[in-house]
């Protein structure tokens, strides 16, 4: 168990969620369907401004690290806001909603929301 | 990741899953972690999604992330996805959505889709397994009957191998971590082995959501990688999730 894979005999008895593999909870919000797409994340935003900044902020430390220039956080910002409209209906609305409600531009709103298919690169 | 579709002696489901992100993405020399997968742990919230003041489906999600890894139509279905990694890429996609052809789905709005509009397990499967994708991807669906789940396993244009529950045979789960059900996992990043160790050694006869969450604690299953845990019964309509932390010595993935 002290050597890796670190593959522990199965453990028992860990439910309900304690001690130091547990590190919190989760809140429970509701987003309201009817609603028009841009308004419908405003309220976990809100929540959740700092903690998206703070995580987007990391991505980019990321790209400069890989791009010094700032080159890629540039194209970032000024490019993918370009493709917002051709990406699906009502996501495209959703993602402008919480670019307004966060501060957090556009370009890394979409970033954040394609990075599946961009972290295949 | 690792996520997991068991069926208990009554014919219950219980879908569950660890979600893992951020390898490779900066790792924090002092506190042993790596830097996105600690920023995502605060942005993690479940979100429950009505229309006309009812539910529609509920979610784990990363606030700001609009598209779904983690949810459930309660008494429906419920589903998870986990990354898939093929040389026929999401790049590939990408690039082909930039110069015009978009015929493919980006993977989370195709989740995000299903869970707000399909109302079946049937429909849902169908959808899964013949929409073309911009990226490859591994989707984990339960039902609401016995013997109702499956790992659709997915390149961008095909669904390859799906993988069915079968009690009668003896297959009582199917657990997917991100290789191929058909291929040895990875030997570095084996964490298929194990899991299915503690699940075979829990048997079907004390399956629970309890026995599950302590097969998703186990190391490396729980790895430095993990954000969440979430654990998901259809028959109750219930969705539950928890931030998990994984003390050294723990394996990075």
């Amino acid at each position: 168990q002290f050597v890796p894979p670190y593959t522990e005999d199965c453990r028992t008895e860990m439910y309900p969620p304690r001690g130091p593999t547990f590190q919190s909870a989760v809140t429970w919000y509701t987003v309201n369907l009817d609603s028009p797409p841009s308004k419908r994340w405003t309220e976990i935003i809100t929540d959740k401004k700092d903690e998206l900044v703070s995580m987007v902020q990391a991505i980019k430390d990321l790209a400069d690290a890989f791009v010094p220039s700032g080159r890629l956080e540039e194209l970032i910002d000024k490019a993918l806001p370009m493709m917002i409209d051709t990406l699906p209906y009502p996501f495209n609305e959703e993602m402008k909603g919480i670019a307004t409600a966060s501060g957090v531009p556009l370009g890394e709103v979409i970033l954040f929301n394609i990075f599946y298919e961009i972290f295949t690169v | 990741c690792t996520s997991l579709v068991a069926e208990d002696p009554r014919g219950n489901l219980i879908h569950a899953r660890n979600l893992d992100f951020g390898l490779f993405l900066g790792w924090d020399m002092k506190n042993h972690s790596w830097v996105i997968t600690e920023k995502l742990k605060p942005l993690v919230v479940n979100v429950d999604f009505r229309r006309n003041n009812k539910t529609v489906f509920k979610s784990t999600n990363f606030a700001g992330y609009v598209g779904m890894l983690t949810g459930i139509r309660p008494y429906l279905f419920t589903l998870t996805m986990n990354e898939r990694f093929s040389l026929d890429g999401g790049y590939i996609g990408v690039l082909e959505w930039i110069l015009g052809k978009r015929d493919g789905r980006w993977m989370s709005f195709l989740t995000r889709s299903v869970l707000e509009n399909a109302t079946s397990y049937e429909e849902a499967k169908k959808l899964l397994s013949d929409t073309k994708l911009l990226a490859p991807a591994y989707f984990i669906l339960g039902g609401n009957q016995s013997g109702e789940a499956c790992i659709i396993t997915r390149s961008r244009t095909h669904s390859l191998n799906p993988l069915e529950l079968d009690v009668k045979q003896g297959r009582w789960y199917v657990l997917e971590t991100n290789y191929d059900h058909w291929k040895k996992p990875l030997f570095l990043d084996d964490r298929r082995t194990p899991a299915m160790k503690c699940m075979n050694q829990t048997t079907q006869t004390n399956i629970s959501i309890k026995t599950v969450y302590d097969v998703l604690s186990t190391k490396p299953v729980l790895n430095k990688l993990t954000t969440y845990t979430t654990l998901m019964e259809v028959s109750k309509g219930n969705l539950e999730s928890y931030i998990r932390a994984c003390p050294n010595p723990c394996m990075p993935w």
